[in-house]
């Protein structure tokens, strides 16, 4: 947990990412989702954490990288398989277990809409445990776990900065 | 020593607490240790209580360690996949 003395405040997982330079490929795309659009949000989820830290995210079509991403239904190969519409929505590894980020294909995914289960939000949400960071018990904080709809104006929680840059440090320039 | 049926809870008997094990354990709050495998596997009243109470904790409800409906509905709430408590 952070070092400061509040009672709630973010987690980190234990394991962080030695480089700064990340690299990122979608190798499943959502079955309803246009691929371009797709690009894009996950590109703006990945912003949202270099934003704030000296990361920066490279997409690239094949592999290696460091980060792989899939958008899946039930069982698909990890053990963890997923439930359907509703529940749990995605999931992440942490560095330790490769960084990789699964997403449900069975939610109704969507962009800028208050329908559905919004990709962007939820995207940056599993890149957070991909850097490394648990989930927080701050409620207004994009760590906490659970989704709380379409946010038009979303910024990260101060909570998430303290978490994200306790792991990377400040961004310098 | 033979252990008392009414000191541990049998999920059998209570309608939804099935979901709810299911639930504390795939988000961290109740580890399979917590089980004691001479009555069934089932859980000590204490234990499933405090995993209640620390959800709630977590979740940012008042940490009563009851079932309520505020809780329940919090548990069918969409959310990540990821555990709460990372080991």
């Amino acid at each position: 947990f952070g070092s400061d003395t509040r009672s709630k405040r973010y987690a980190l997982q234990g394991s962080r990412w030695k480089v700064k330079a990340l690299t990122y490929r979608i190798s499943k795309y959502p079955k309803r989702l246009n691929r371009k659009e797709v690009d894009d949000e996950i590109a703006k989820a990945f912003n949202v954490w270099s934003e704030y830290t000296d990361l920066t995210f490279t997409a690239k079509k094949q592999n290696p990288v460091h980060i792989d991403i899939r958008f899946e239904e039930s069982e698909h190969g990890d053990g963890d398989p997923f439930d359907g519409p509703g529940g749990t929505l995605a999931h992440a590894y942490f560095p330790v277990y490769g960084g990789d980020a699964h997403f449900d294909d069975a939610e109704y995914w969507t962009i800028k809409s208050t329908r559905g289960t919004n990709l962007f939000q939820v995207a940056a949400h599993e890149f957070g445990h991909s850097l490394g960071l648990s989930h927080s018990d701050v409620r207004s904080a994009l760590m906490a776990p659970f989704y709380r709809g379409y946010d038009s104006n979303f910024r990260l929680d101060s909570d998430d900065i303290q978490g994200i840059q306790a792991l990377y440090g400040r961004k310098t320039s | 020593t033979p252990i008392e049926d009414s000191f541990y809870l049998n999920f059998d008997s209570i309608e939804g607490t099935d979901d709810v094990d299911l639930y504390l354990s795939q988000f961290g709050y109740l580890s399979p240790s917590l089980r004691n495998p001479t009555s069934g596997n089932l859980i000590d009243a204490n234990t499933w209580e405090r995993a209640i109470m620390e959800f709630q904790s977590f979740a940012g409800l008042n940490a009563t360690g009851d079932l309520d409906e505020e809780t329940m509905e919090l548990m069918q709430t969409p959310r990540c996949g990821v555990k709460d408590k990372v080991g």
